[in-house]
């Protein structure tokens, strides 16, 4: 099973 | 006083209908070089980023920076009164404003319908796109490309996108069997053939179809879809919106054990 990654892990809080 | 009239009020009946079963809720940050909005879905898996240059608009005009925040069902709301050949204009004279106006005028300018929709304040939650250089870029009919991700999503909830120098293959794998659907370069002249694939390094990375379907609401929107990726980076999918600007969707990739 694949785990989904999450969008804020690649991008950073302004 | 901020006002921005585009006289293809579709354009943005289209992008609201994109992204609407997306987002819920978004901030559109108007300044003088244009409208931009950036929301991620509420799973944080998905991020969406409009940008609408200035100079794509029949009239525009922004004293000072100011944030609108919107709920997308009540806009889409509002959009339902605008008719496909309407202009759509969007206007406020207060510097917080509390409600943003829109017109609607027919091209014979005989029918004029006037809105006011309250603004929410959403804290802004806008994360930092570095401009990625991407490894493998494909350019292709956005009509083939929602076609392939709806065919394969009856098979499985995932597919990895493989690229190589020549070719784009779309694989999946699910409880009733597997299947994949390659792509080749094509420089034919009919747009839904075309394929342009520009690959520096090859990728292989795994996404949610439920995502992409969502993201290929936008298809209204352009003829043609880019994909871009890089390794161990969320996919970006892009929809040129003719001389006014750009709507992205990124998705985070699937971690793959």
């Amino acid at each position: 099973l694949t785990e989904q990654d999450y969008i804020n892990i690649f991008y950073k809080q302004d | 006083m901020f006002e921005a009239k585009l006289q293809q009020g579709v354009i943005f009946k289209k992008i609201v209908d994109a992204i609407k079963d997306l987002v819920k809720s978004v901030n559109i940050d108007a300044s003088t070089s244009g409208l931009s909005m950036q929301a991620m879905d509420s799973a944080h898996v998905a991020l969406v980023s409009l940008k609408l240059n200035e100079n794509g608009f029949k009239d525009y005009r922004c004293d000072r920076p100011i944030t609108l925040g919107l709920s997308i069902e009540n806009l889409s709301k509002i959009l339902k009164c605008a008719g496909n050949d309407d202009t759509i204009t969007l206007q406020t004279d207060e510097e917080e404003p509390s409600s943003l106006k829109f017109f609607f005028e027919n091209q014979q300018a005989s029918k004029i319908s006037e809105f006011s929709l309250n603004l929410m304040s959403l804290d802004s939650e806008s994360l930092g796109i570095p401009d990625t250089d991407y490894s493998s870029v494909i350019q292709m009919s956005s009509a083939e490309f929602s076609r392939i991700c709806k065919e394969l999503s009856s098979i499985s909830e995932t597919v990895e996108i493989e690229t190589s120098k020549e070719s784009v293959k779309f694989s999946v794998q699910g409880d009733i069997g597997a299947g994949s659907i390659t792509v080749k370069n094509n420089q034919s002249d009919k747009d839904v053939d075309r394929v342009d694939l520009q690959i520096d390094q090859p990728v292989k990375l795994t996404f949610a179809l439920r995502y992409l379907n969502m993201f290929n609401k936008a298809v209204s929107l352009s003829s043609t879809v880019s994909l871009n990726m890089s390794e161990e980076n969320p996919l970006m999918v892009e929809y040129k919106i003719d001389d006014l600007g750009s709507l992205r969707f990124y998705l985070a990739p699937k971690i793959s054990d």
